[in-house]
């Protein structure tokens, strides 16, 4: 009878059997959750409890590509996750709560999460006590399939430990989780290098760059050194970057040379010149005087929008444009496309290994400082270019050849998406 | 309510009568190496009592359900079911996950221990028998649990080169910060 009860409440829970993958998981990425009405804290006030649980849901949509959604009102047995405070015998559990002390939560396989109200939960940077949100994430990593871990800077400990100025996912967690879920995999509408010039006490000039990635109407600043993005990421476009398209932008370049320092956004058949010092577009070029948005194939004769993506070469001082299988060599000295073009992708981008190569289409072009190459990015895969270091390796390879496909889930870690609801935090 | 004078509530006084019970000596260690899943299930056929179906092989987890105060606990019997090597392995076994030092005795080291706040959620479970009964007692697991020795080895981040420099992270504009 127990059995039969329990399967008609979890019955809907979707998973995928445990024998068959010596684990259990949700088998769908978007998941409802809701902190149930007869289960509020008397310590903390509702929006506090809510604004917590859902910061704890946006931790771990940040790194896998699970996604949450706060639903208050379908019905509740359609909910995946519900959480509750009681004390002593609460909620119908069969697990009681032992008062203040010792066990302050538990958490169902694929369900339910309930915190003990006699513990004494705090909200972030909110004197001492056990914060709310650390044990919100370990919970939840239970909820999501995840055991014990008995390893320093996982949040996935059985004891609690008072946190540190600020807890986050580290690599292990991550990796442990995407063994459930596999990992953040998705195209890209643009990514680049953000170039920033700054004059040290002795006049010196350092140049700094942070990496962006871009996808549709969001984008990840991306630390090469800690290899992820910045916790807290993705951002709605229109957040940081002030006048271009909030839905995305097809293309990034930054015309660097000698004497001139540019950065473009392309959309559609438009493009803005972008003004890195007051941080959002010119309504009209400094230099030029043309008003933005401008048309891509006045700006650029011989070349019309919508692109595919670009990159300023530096090499040769060339804007490449990228449309189709085509791409289109602009040279901005002379301000004129380069004779003969537009030519095959695959001509001037000739595959170090035939038939391995993206042909068209592509999401991305991406000049990396760090590596000091170019990409091309289609899909979930990119190709780079080769460069100096590698045609003296190998004497045999033509100029600008692309090197046999990767995954960009493998170079660059743990760009996530996170549910659109999830983005206002 | 929970008596507190200060606006943000950080002076609140837990009722005492709400106090979780400490583990103060071996039966109480006994009792919190047995609900986290350090101490084995026992086979409780001729031991069933009607007033707490602790549980039994098929139709109920295998993760104990103790009621606090209930007149049956595991070692209900007078002469304590587990045999002192039981009850040692799986206080070495506690002791040595936690990081304590391995002795096998029930310290003051290992007490401080037990009392810290904690998840309910055992540390080890017999993942197959509890999820396929939707179980109704906490999540999950095998036997492994995961510990130091799987950590695998850190991306080795070769040294930036050019003139630039990877500037850690300088938020522009109005973007959230967390």
């Amino acid at each position: 009878k127990k059995r039969d009860l329990a399967a008609l409440v979890h019955g809907r829970r979707h998973r995928r059997d445990v024998m068959e993958m010596g684990h259990v998981a949700f088998s769908k990425t978007v998941l409802k959750w809701r902190l149930i009405g007869e289960g509020y804290s008397s310590q903390l006030s509702v929006d506090d409890q809510r604004y917590i649980f859902r910061l704890a849901f946006r931790m771990w949509s940040e790194v896998s590509p699970l996604e949450f959604l706060e639903d208050q009102s379908s019905p509740l047995e359609d909910i995946d996750i519900r959480l509750g405070f009681g004390t002593g015998r609460h909620l119908g559990c069969t697990q009681r709560f032992d008062g203040a002390g010792r066990e302050f939560a538990h958490a169902w396989f694929l369900g339910d999460i309930h915190f003990d109200d006699d513990e004494h939960f705090t909200a972030p940077n909110t004197g001492n006590g056990i914060s709310l949100l650390k044990v919100a994430v370990h919970e939840i990593g239970h909820v999501l399939g995840l055991p014990h871990i008995y390893r320093t800077g996982s949040i996935m400990q059985p004891s609690y430990l008072p946190q540190e100025a600020t807890f986050e996912l580290d690599w292990m967690d991550r990796r442990a989780i995407q063994h459930l879920y596999g990992g953040c995999k998705g195209h890209f509408s643009t990514v680049f290098d953000w170039i920033r010039k700054e004059r040290t006490q002795y006049g010196e000039v350092v140049v700094r760059f942070n990496t962006y990635f871009m996808r549709d109407s969001w984008y990840w600043l991306y630390e090469n050194r800690n290899n992820r993005t910045r916790y807290g990421d993705p951002v709605a476009v229109q957040v940081g970057w002030h006048g271009i398209p909030s839905g995305g932008v097809d293309a990034h370049v930054h015309v660097w040379t000698r004497n001139t320092d540019a950065v473009y956004f392309f959309k559609g058949t438009q493009y803005w010149r972008y003004d890195g010092e007051n941080d959002q577009v010119f309504t009209m070029d400094p230099d030029t005087g043309h008003r933005y948005p401008r048309l891509i194939s006045e700006g650029f004769s011989g070349v019309s929008g919508p692109i595919d993506t670009a990159f300023f070469d530096r090499r040769d001082s060339h804007i490449y444009f990228f449309r189709g299988t085509d791409v289109y060599k602009f040279d901005i000295r002379a301000n004129r496309l380069a004779a003969g073009f537009p030519k095959k992708i695959t001509e001037i981008f000739p595959a170090v290994i035939p038939g391995n190569h993206p042909k068209g289409n592509l999401d991305a072009a991406y000049f990396s400082y760090l590596h000091n190459s170019i990409f091309l990015l289609k899909g979930t895969s990119y190709w780079r270019v080769a460069g100096m270091r590698d045609r003296l390796r190998r004497l045999s390879l033509p100029y600008n050849a692309l090197m046999p496909q990767r995954e960009v889930d493998q170079q660059w870690f743990d760009i996530c998406n996170v549910h659109a609801s999830a983005l206002r935090i | 309510e929970n008596i507190f004078h200060n606006r943000d509530h950080s002076d609140v006084e837990m009722p005492s009568t709400h106090q979780a019970e400490r583990i103060t000596d071996k039966e109480t260690a006994e009792q919190f190496l047995s609900k986290y899943g350090f101490l084995k299930p026992v086979n409780w056929e001729e031991v069933q009592s009607e007033e707490t179906n602790l549980w039994s092989s098929d139709d109920f987890p295998v993760t104990s359900v103790l009621q606090e105060g209930s007149s049956t606990s595991r070692s209900g019997r007078s002469d304590s079911l587990f045999e002192p090597p039981e009850f040692i392995v799986a206080l070495k076994e506690f002791q040595r996950v936690s990081g304590l030092p391995v002795t096998g005795v029930f310290d003051d080291a290992t007490k401080t221990a037990m009392n810290k706040p904690r998840c309910g959620v055992p540390d080890k479970m017999d993942l197959n028998s509890t999820a396929d009964h939707n179980s109704t007692s906490p999540a999950l697991w095998n036997d492994t649990t995961i510990t130091n020795e799987t950590e695998s080895e850190m991306f080795d981040f070769g040294v930036l080169n050019g003139t630039a420099q990877d500037n850690q992270h300088e938020p522009e504009g109005l973007g959230p910060i967390r």
